[in-house]
């Protein structure tokens, strides 16, 4: 089923690579951004990857929330694979501003795969539709949680955040989502 | 099922994206590249995509083969994905020597989500094994092919090259197929 594989490709093709670079991109961030009074001290160090239930995926996130505005992005890694010589990953720091007034630095993006579900759930040649879609997200989720907690090198790395489309009329949905984690 | 999936993903995610770019690509790489000799006049302008049955993929085509060398990389396409800001996705120009002698430039990569089911193939939680492996790559390639066949804006600007793992005896094996597509 296709959550599942996009689960363990998400794992496998991804965060097994860039959660463990993750501790120094955000050094050598620190390092050459000092001079703007880096609030990172209340932020978080771990990747914050948003799975909204309904699979909504924004590509700026300061579009869903005016708490939230993008600040940088940490250094590139190069990688070669497949046949792709240096193919660049990357994560965007985003600041947050809290209910207290305060913001904070992090390092937030959507789950990708869950863009696939949402555009296969709109061809009808993929072979599942709109309402299969929650339940699909519900397993990448599922899947994913299970197998980042068997996995040594990403422990502690990281927080998956489900969002649940409901509430999604407050304007600051999203940063107290972020925050709150 | 996950090479469903994964055909799924590799065009919604990225060749969707990145073909519709390819020409333009190659175009600007030519006029930074004139004093080397460019011999493109006899190789693909198409993205050469390689579909190994054995989903055996190797990081730098060389490696397979000494006909192959990397010359270099096409420029850089930046997308704002997933709050990933500029996220950059490039490919890479290899010269292939052919059995007369005279090289060509292709842009040729592996197809990546054969990584992902290669190593779901090694991880015993992931469900399914060596057997069903060879399996999977066949769904992939036919569901990529029906994809691709039906897309308007990606036809005419890539080439899928299915490898046959019983002939990788020969040395010159991989330079073969590519230039024989
Ligand atoms: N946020 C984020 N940043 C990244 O750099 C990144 N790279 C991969 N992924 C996601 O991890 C998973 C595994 O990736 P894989 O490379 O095996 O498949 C990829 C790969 O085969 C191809 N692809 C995507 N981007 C590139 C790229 N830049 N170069 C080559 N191939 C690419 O298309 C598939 C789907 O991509 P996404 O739909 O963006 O999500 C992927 C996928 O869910 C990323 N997610």
């Amino acid at each position: 089923n296709v959550a599942h594989g996009l689960a363990w490709s998400f794992y496998l093709g991804y965060l097994h690579l860039v959660l463990p670079r993750l501790e120094n991109s955000i050094a050598s961030f620190h390092s050459s951004h000092q001079w703007s009074g880096s609030s990172w001290g209340r932020g978080s160090k771990k990747l914050l990857i948003l799975i909204p239930l309904n699979a909504n995926i924004s590509h700026k996130l300061e579009d869903e929330d005016d708490n939230i505005s993008f600040y940088d992005n940490l250094p590139n890694s190069e990688i070669d694979r497949a046949g792709v010589r240096g193919r660049v990953y990357k994560h965007s720091v985003y600041r947050v501003v809290g209910e207290d007034g305060k913001a904070r630095e992090c390092v937030v993006e959507y789950a990708t795969p869950l863009l696939t579900l949402y555009k296969m759930s709109q061809e009808s040649s993929a072979g599942f539709g709109e309402s299969e879609r929650k339940q699909q997200v519900l397993i990448f989720f599922r899947t994913l949680q299970n197998i980042l907690e068997q996995s040594l090198e990403c422990r502690n790395r990281y927080t998956l955040i489900l969002l649940n489309d409901e509430r999604q009329d407050d304007p600051h949905f999203l940063s107290k989502a972020i925050l709150t984690h």
